[in-house]
């Protein structure tokens, strides 16, 4: 499961990133 | 069979890509045509191309092409642009999930949240303070997806080297590709795949969008990496 391919990983990480931005601004 | 694949863009995604800072994100100026191929540029293009559109696009995503061990053709999530709907400041976007579900896709959220972190982040809430839609639900779920020797909506258009445009629920739900059946119920009404020289390009969208040459075009113009 920690095996996440690194292209996969930074989108992920970029989705989630937004995610938590939009909730923490409205 | 290739061990590695045959024709990955000259800079797919590398160690040095992760992290990075998030203002690079946020860029609205879609590269050069003539910049270099990275998952840096490959993320403003496919953004680019949604900011740019005349019409509302949910998400691209590029799947980019390589070979298998087997030497089979396989398409991979190279990169992918979700825009949010609750950004357009329009309606809220549709969900038609149980709690249950929602606590599900949440739970997964949150999991994966702590797996990318490398710690527990148990008490950082925000990232499931908002339900998962369903077409953040669908985005995310296509990071898991690769599709081998023209599968699925994307393998069709790289294949028969021709776009695919699928517009209307009932010619998704009717479709042979499971992709876009599935795109479907997760609420989309349109879905469209554009081939180029490395992958190719999907859109979706939850409105109702007839095909035009302007968006293919655009796409060929702005993933033409050969040159």
């Amino acid at each position: 499961h920690t095996a996440i391919p690194q292209a996969r990983k930074a989108s992920l990480a970029r989705f989630l990133g937004k995610r938590k931005e939009r909730v923490i601004n409205s | 069979p290739a061990a590695q694949p045959l024709h990955q863009p000259q800079s797919s995604a590398s160690t040095s890509d992760y992290p990075r800072p998030p203002a690079a994100a946020q860029s609205q100026a879609p590269p050069p045509v003539s910049a270099p191929f990275n998952q840096e540029t490959l993320m403003q293009r496919l953004q680019a191309l949604i900011e740019g559109a005349r019409e509302s696009w949910t998400y691209a995503i590029f799947w980019q092409s390589s070979y298998d061990m087997s030497g089979a053709s396989v398409l991979g999530w190279g990169e992918g642009f979700y825009k949010d709907e609750r950004d357009k400041g329009k309606v809220k976007p549709k969900t038609t999930t149980s709690l249950v579900e929602q606590e599900y896709r949440k739970k997964v959220l949150r999991d994966l949240n702590s797996l990318i972190s490398g710690a527990d982040t148990s008490a950082d809430d925000a990232v499931v303070d908002q339900e998962v839609t369903d077409t953040e639900w669908f985005f995310l779920v296509s990071m898991t997806q690769n599709f081998v020797n023209g599968g699925g909506l994307p393998g069709q258009a790289f294949f028969q080297s021709n776009p695919v445009w699928v517009a209307g629920p009932d010619r998704l739900a009717a479709s042979s590709c499971e992709r876009a059946r599935q795109g479907q119920v997760f609420g989309l009404q349109t879905m469209v795949c554009v081939p180029t020289a490395n992958g190719v390009v999907e859109l979706g969208s939850t409105e109702l969008i007839f095909q035009t040459s302007d968006l293919v075009n655009k796409v060929r113009v702005l993933f033409d990496f050969n040159n």
